[in-house]
């Protein structure tokens, strides 16, 4: 299962968070305006936090996020 | 399986509940206003709870929780 | 496999009961109103029970108990 | 696989019956007017008798069971 | 794999027939005007016969026996 | 897989055909006018023969057999 | 998988070629006019052969063999 | 997997080639016109050639192959 | 998985890929207008060239290769 | 998982690219216009570059690549 | 799972991050304007990162992405 990312601003924030019994961040990747990052849920990665103005496509639609 | 969270409010927090014959909270997880999370069931976390004003995209749809 | 609870006012109900030979409650969860909360069947979860005002959404549509 | 039901009135009683060579009840559930229990087929569950009158949300649309 | 029966009159019977290499009755269920049986087929029956007025929700849609 | 077979009239024979090398008659069912059987392949059924006037319910729609 | 026949006819003639290194017919079914058969695939049969006025009931739709 | 060929003209012919390393007929079924046959790919079948005037159902459609 | 491809014209030629790590021709098979190959990719085969006036039926439509 | 390739200009190159550690070219197959290759995903072929204007039938629909 | 991406201008980047504990990239593959990739993820690559103008289909539709 993956998700598609497309940053619709500079300094777009994607941040994995670990899979297991503890919670953190463990690779933080930045997006500038019009890239795109296509990632998947991992052995290592169970969650995905997106700070910053995104389009997040995924299974139920598109949802966008709002940059501050 | 997956879903995915975005924040319509500052504060909103996620709670992950322990899989298991017990069930307490494992990690807490807080989004401001905008913020976009996509999450997994693992085999650490059976259920979510969700507080604050926030929209959840799901198999079944789109569910808001509402502030207090 | 999951199911969505969105609570429609304080104080909603949410029972696990366990899953082999016996059937007991091991574990409520109170909702207050406007809090969600997403739950899977699990080894120890094989049927849960609500009571309060709540919505509840599954794979068969989107089903509303009826508090007192 | 599991099903949905949402009692239509008090004392709505769901009994579990057992898997396997023989066929007795293991569990009865009682639901009142309003209550609704989301349970799935189980190791120990493979045929389920619903008294009273309750909705019965399953893999083939809406039954209605009715009281006395 | 499940089916749902609905009584339509008293005194439905709901046969479950052996799984094997003899195909004999072992377990009879009456259901009376009403009442609701949801069935799986199972590693004990692998054929079901229904007797009197009754609704069988099931895979291809719903047929409904005639009572005498 | 199972198939759904309502009689329509008294007297209607279902045949269970061995599976294997050699293919036999091992069992017999039959149903008066309004009965329903619903019965699966198994493994010692990989084909069933239906005479007399019947609706078959399968996954390619509903077959009615003809009555001498 | 299975196929659906119905005889439109008397003496239809049904098949089953073996599975493996050679193709020899190890069963030939008469069906009479208005009889159903249901057969699967199985460990030895891969193919069917159909002779005489019949319908043929499959995953692609209705086939009508026509009799001599 | 299946296909099902009717033939439209006499001697149609059906021919299996081998799974594997080489690739030669290892059968050859010839049907008169009218006459159906269903057939798997297996162990032994990766591959099937058609010739004379006959349809082939299939998982795309249906696609008629045309005599000489 | 299979593919169809029926020709529409004489002197068609299928030709089959080794899977593995070189890519060699094992298999050229010959067909003449209006005849059909049904053909797996196997073990054996992992890619498939098509030379000749043709209609190649597979899993996201219909191509028509073109003669010389 | 296949694609499907139609060359439309002579001298299209479809490259074949390792999968595992390493990402280099292992084959490059030409097609002359009007060709078209039926090609998997293998153990050996992880990526697959497309030069010159053909068409490109998979998944997701038909992309066409442009020649220089 | 593969997607499919084509180049709308020279010079697109495609940077392949690594699956497991690290993210880094282990490879980066440069389109010319009218080029097409399909890559699948691997054992070796879970996430892709794409700068400049390009088309990306993938489950969820098509994106493009902006060159600077
Ligand atoms: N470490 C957690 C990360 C996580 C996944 N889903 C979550 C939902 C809520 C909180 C944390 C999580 C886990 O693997 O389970
Ligand atoms: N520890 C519980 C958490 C849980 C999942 N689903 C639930 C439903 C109701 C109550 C608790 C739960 C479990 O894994 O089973
Ligand atoms: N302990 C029971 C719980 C249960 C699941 N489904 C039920 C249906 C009816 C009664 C009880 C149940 C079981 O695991 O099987
Ligand atoms: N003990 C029976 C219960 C049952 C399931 N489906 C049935 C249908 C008819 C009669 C009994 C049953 C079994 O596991 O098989
Ligand atoms: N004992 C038989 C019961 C049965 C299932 N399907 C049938 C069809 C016809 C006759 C008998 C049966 C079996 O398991 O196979
Ligand atoms: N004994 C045969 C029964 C059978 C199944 N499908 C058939 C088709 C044709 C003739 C016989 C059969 C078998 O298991 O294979
Ligand atoms: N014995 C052959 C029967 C067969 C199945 N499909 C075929 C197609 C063509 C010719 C023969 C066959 C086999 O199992 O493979
Ligand atoms: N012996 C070949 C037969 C074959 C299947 N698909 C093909 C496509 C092209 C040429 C030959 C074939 C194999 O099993 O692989
Ligand atoms: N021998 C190659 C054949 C092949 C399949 N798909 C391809 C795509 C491009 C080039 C070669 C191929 C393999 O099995 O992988
Ligand atoms: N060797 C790489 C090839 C590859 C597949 N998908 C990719 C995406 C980007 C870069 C390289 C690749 C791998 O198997 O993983
Ligand atoms: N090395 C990471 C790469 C990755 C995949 N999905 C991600 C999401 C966010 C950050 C990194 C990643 C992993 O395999 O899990």
């Amino acid at each position: 299962d993956y998700i598609v990312i497309k940053a619709l601003e500079n300094g777009v924030t994607i941040m994995g968070l670990t899979r297991g019994r503890d919670t953190k961040f463990h690779h933080t990747e930045k997006l500038d305006k019009g890239e795109i990052m296509v990632l998947q849920f991992t052995e290592h990665t169970s969650a995905v936090k997106i700070r910053g103005k995104a389009e997040v496509y995924n299974r139920y639609g598109t949802v966008t996020s709002d940059g501050s």
